[in-house]
């Protein structure tokens, strides 16, 4: 199946 | 001191029941820009960012800025025992553990209100900044909530194509395959029911329909969505809300490993 990325992967916490 | 009065209450119960079930906890802002609300769901891999600026309330009174951590369900709870043509006001008081949700009928001859408990939540904010996207669709709310629901019967994911051909939206699954096109159409009479596809470079996306579903509840929210994709991005579905701000979902893609 296909992976599954996150939000953290694109974005950085403030 | 904040106290924010909304004269159509309803929407605030619309985005309520768009996020409860994607977002459990969350913290909502407040500043004299407006009311907003940043989330992601427990597994990190949707966002949600909500919108209500402060021109657009009735009355908007924010001393200081406030973020209030709220449980969606119990607050969603609570805005369910407005009525659609109430007014609402939400007050909190600057340092206060609780915040009052006050319904107002139109004709004010029933006022209730509703004390909520609020709790310690870690923040955690996203930098977001903003983006040139690759492939921009606009188009009628309600066929995106049928093309989700429709292709979530046959497959658990769904390909995002944007072309010069228009939008193609595909699923797999153990019984067979579906592939649906939308083409631009600007020529009909009624704005709200235009397909509009703006595109710099052909795009292709995969993403779990589970959470495409679940920000298709929105809809009630807005005649129109916006679907933006970048193929290094997660894509953004965007519901506008009357004049007053947005819900975003951003979803992240999947990949084949």
């Amino acid at each position: 199946g296909d992976k599954q990325l996150t939000m953290n992967m694109f974005y950085s916490f403030q | 001191m904040l106290e924010l009065r909304l004269v159509q209450g309803s929407l605030l119960k619309k985005v309520m029941e768009s996020i409860k079930d994607l977002v459990n906890d969350a913290n909502f802002d407040c500043s004299a820009t407006g009311f907003s609300l940043q989330a992601m769901d427990s597994s990190h891999v949707a966002l949600v960012s909500l919108l209500l600026r402060s021109e657009g309330f009735e009355h908007y009174r924010c001393d200081r800025n406030l973020s209030m951590g709220m449980n969606l369900g119990n607050m969603a709870k609570m805005l369910k025992c407005a009525g659609n043509d109430d007014i609402v006001t939400v007050k909190a008081d600057d340092g206060g553990d609780c915040v009052t949700f006050m319904f107002e009928s139109p004709n004010q001859d029933k006022i209730a209100d509703f004390e909520m408990k609020l709790m310690d939540i870690d923040s955690e904010h996203l930098g977001i900044p903003e983006a040139e996207y690759e492939a921009i669709v606009r188009m009628p709310s309600a066929e995106f909530a049928r093309i989700c629901k429709d292709l979530s019967t046959i497959g658990d994911t769904v390909v995002i194509s944007v072309t010069k051909e228009g939008v193609k939206f595909s699923t797999r699954g153990d019984i067979g395959t579906a592939n649906i096109v939308l083409r631009q159409n600007t020529s009909v009479d009624k704005p709200e029911e235009a397909t509009i596809i703006e595109m710099e470079t052909p795009v292709s996306l995969t993403f779990a329909l589970r959470y495409m579903n679940s920000f298709t509840k929105a809809t009630p929210l807005a005649s129109q969505v916006t679907v933006s994709l970048s193929s290094e991005l997660p894509v953004v579905v965007e519901y506008k809300i009357a004049e007053m701000g947005y819900l975003r979902f951003y979803l992240a893609p999947k990949i084949e490993e």
